[in-house]
């Protein structure tokens, strides 16, 4: 079955993408490998880059920074975030995202799954290049190695698709 | 040229969208 623009294959090329552009906002928290990625707190440390207000210090602190292999810890982070993401699009971006399969936090948290990891990020994505200071953002995206900013785009055109105002 | 698209080279193609991307308002879509 067809998944949208994107299928199961470009999904871990979309999650080794995004891992990249991930880099570029340079948060304490290390990011270098999927599994950095799966507790959620470099998630929630680039989505307060993205809007300190609205992810605020409160916010963050309700993220256990301490999950290491504990997925149950991770998936109740994941969990946070993914709130957070959702309700960051309807209150502050004034839009919803209808139809876009929102990420398995079970198998992030549990496996790491690259795929799924990748639609998490797609959403972070979709902060970082409608926000307030999303001039910043998309500039960075636009120093990236061109393949890079191809898989970029093609996330964006898949989640603009899906938003409705 | 497996890069051309309509014409366009690929980096055009990404600096139209990108550029469209930067003058598009909150809200509004595509």
């Amino acid at each position: 079955m067809s998944t949208g623009v994107l299928d199961s294959v470009d999904r871990v090329e979309l999650c080794e993408s995004l891992l990249t552009w991930i880099q570029t906002f340079g948060v304490e928290a290390p990011c270098k490998t999927v599994e950095d990625l799966t507790s959620g707190v470099v998630m929630a440390q680039v989505l307060q880059k993205i809007d300190g207000v609205y992810f605020s210090d409160g916010w963050i602190s309700r993220i256990k920074s301490e999950a290491g292999d504990n997925w149950r810890l991770k998936i109740s982070n994941l969990k946070k975030i993914l709130k957070g993401i959702l309700d960051y699009n309807r209150e502050i971006l004034g839009q919803q995202i209808n139809d876009f399969t929102l990420p398995d936090l079970n198998l992030i948290g549990e496996h790491s799954d690259e795929a799924e990891l990748g639609r998490m990020l797609q959403l972070i994505l979709g902060c970082a290049v409608n926000c307030e200071q999303k001039q910043e953002y998309i500039q960075t995206i636009m120093m990236m190695e061109e393949s890079v900013q191809h898989v970029v785009m093609t996330a964006i055109q898949e989640l603009m698709s899906k938003e409705t105002p | 040229d497996p890069n051309m698209k309509g014409g366009q080279t690929s980096e055009g193609v990404l600096a139209n969208f990108f550029n469209s991307l930067l003058t598009k308002k909150a809200g509004s879509p595509g």
